[in-house]
């Protein structure tokens, strides 16, 4: 563990605290997309099959049950809670993420660290990971404004995985025989497509004013 | 398992 890696973890652990945050304190999923949230939940039961098998360490195991929990639990209050699910944007929130689930499937196919279930999982919920975040990106263009929970959610989604490349940067210098591609080429992806949110997001923290993303 | 190739990242 790194200090990278401890900020990555604590930031991802941030922006799901705002999310339940918003949610519970507002009793409003409006802006949120159901459809990001489900992908979130793929990527984190499909990359955390090994949560039973491979005890890595008791941060690690707690991170993880954290992270399916939330994940489910905002899916299922989405879906079904009686308050919260009267503001879910269903008309706004049309993005068709089959066609996302299915080619980081197929990728994940191809390529991936070992031909076994558990590594093809793995790699399929890195890749879908990176592209989890379009619905929701799609959603704040489309709804226009953006409240601030629900921006502060999404920026610190975004900042985690930025953390993540620091880390994976310091472990290649300091671990001789880390090499984790599939990651790292995932993940400077997955930030890249935050830039356009992160600027607007600059944007309006300086200006004081409204985050409004261009529709 | 040695630790750099053990899935050891969140």
């Amino acid at each position: 563990m790194n200090i990278f890696r401890l900020a990555g973890d604590m930031t991802h652990l941030i922006s799901v605290l705002v999310l339940l945050l918003k949610i519970y304190a507002t009793k409003s999923c409006s802006g949120i997309s159901l459809k990001t949230q489900e992908l979130y939940a793929m990527v984190f039961l499909a990359r955390y099959l090994d949560l039973f098998s491979d005890f890595i360490s008791l941060y690690n195991t707690v991170m993880k049950l954290v992270f399916i929990g939330s994940s489910l639990a905002i899916v299922w209050c989405m879906r079904y809670h009686r308050v919260v699910r009267r503001s879910y944007d269903r008309e706004l929130d049309t993005f068709r993420y089959w066609i996302l689930v299915g080619a980081c499937f197929t990728l994940a196919l191809v390529l991936h660290e070992k031909f076994s279930f558990q590594e093809v999982f793995w790699a399929f919920s890195i890749y879908l990971e990176a592209v989890a975040i379009l619905p929701q990106l799609v959603l704040l263009q489309r709804s226009g404004n953006v409240d601030n929970l629900t921006g502060q959610y999404v920026f610190f989604l975004g900042a985690y995985r930025a953390f993540y490349i620091l880390n994976w940067i310091y472990r290649y210098l300091t671990e001789p025989r880390f090499t984790r591609w599939i990651s790292c080429v995932s993940g400077l992806v997955q930030t890249a497509l935050y830039a356009d949110f992160f600027y607007y997001y600059f944007i309006s923290w300086k200006n004081n004013a409204k985050l409004q993303l261009p529709a | 398992k040695d630790d750099s190739d053990a899935k050891d990242e969140l």
